[in-house]
């Protein structure tokens, strides 16, 4: 699950 | 979040409100690429457009509204407002050998193949390349302010920063992003040479310092 995961940072 | 992430996030933000409020405070863009700060605008703006499809926290959204409203406040001080200072001449990096590449590898290395991943990777890999109009532009004119001398060290210090969050997001969470990871190793690379001349002339004293 790549999509999403990175999202949390800025 | 951890410590190391919020550090890193606030040294973003003094960073970004040390060169507004230099530019704001002495009417002058004097010795500031123009053309980095574009590009920063540009991430920011691949980069946040999840602000529309999901939310992750306040704390996110906010900063998130925050770094897009100062890096175009930033961008209009320079080529709006305070357009007379702006140097021109110095900022004369070919953004095109830096756009180029990047768009091309964010088609071929990404998470998946939609426009918002392609859009976001996009916004990473020219994140780690922004800076160099800049660090080009002092190279040029041999020399650069202290106070430009701090947005630089405290947009670095950002980049350490996110490095030891993701090392210790590693080993508490198994959290690992190869795209982000990567690009943001090369990004803090790109500062170790400021980061020592920074150090050693401008915080022991002499104010200006030049890059070789």
């Amino acid at each position: 699950d790549a999509e999403g995961k990175h999202k949390d940072e800025l | 979040m951890n410590i190391f992430r919020l550090a890193g996030d606030m040294s973003h933000l003094v960073a970004i409100l040390i060169l507004l409020l230099k530019i704001w405070r002495s009417r002058s863009c004097a010795g500031i690429s123009g053309k980095s700060q574009v590009l920063f605008a540009l991430v920011f703006t691949t980069r946040y457009l999840d602000l529309f499809t999901s939310f992750i926290s306040a704390y996110n959204t906010v900063m998130k509204v925050v770094f897009l409203a100062l890096s175009y406040a930033t961008v209009y001080l320079i080529y709006m407002r305070f357009r007379n200072s702006y140097d021109s001449e110095n900022d004369t990096f070919r953004v095109e050998f830096l756009l180029v590449p990047v768009i091309g590898l964010s088609f071929l290395e990404n998470y998946s193949f939609t426009p918002m991943e392609i859009l976001w990777t996009f916004s990473i890999f020219l994140e780690s390349v922004a800076i160099m109009p800049q660090l080009f532009m002092i190279t040029k004119t041999g020399e650069a302010e202290s106070i430009t001398n701090h947005y630089l060290f405290f947009l670095g210090l950002y980049r350490a920063l996110y490095i030891v969050n993701w090392v210790w997001r590693y080993h508490t969470e198994g959290f690992f992003d190869q795209i982000a990871v990567v690009s943001g190793v090369v990004q803090t690379i790109f500062y170790c040479d400021f980061f020592y001349l920074y150090v050693t002339r401008v915080l022991r004293g002499r104010g200006k310092m030049s890059l070789p």
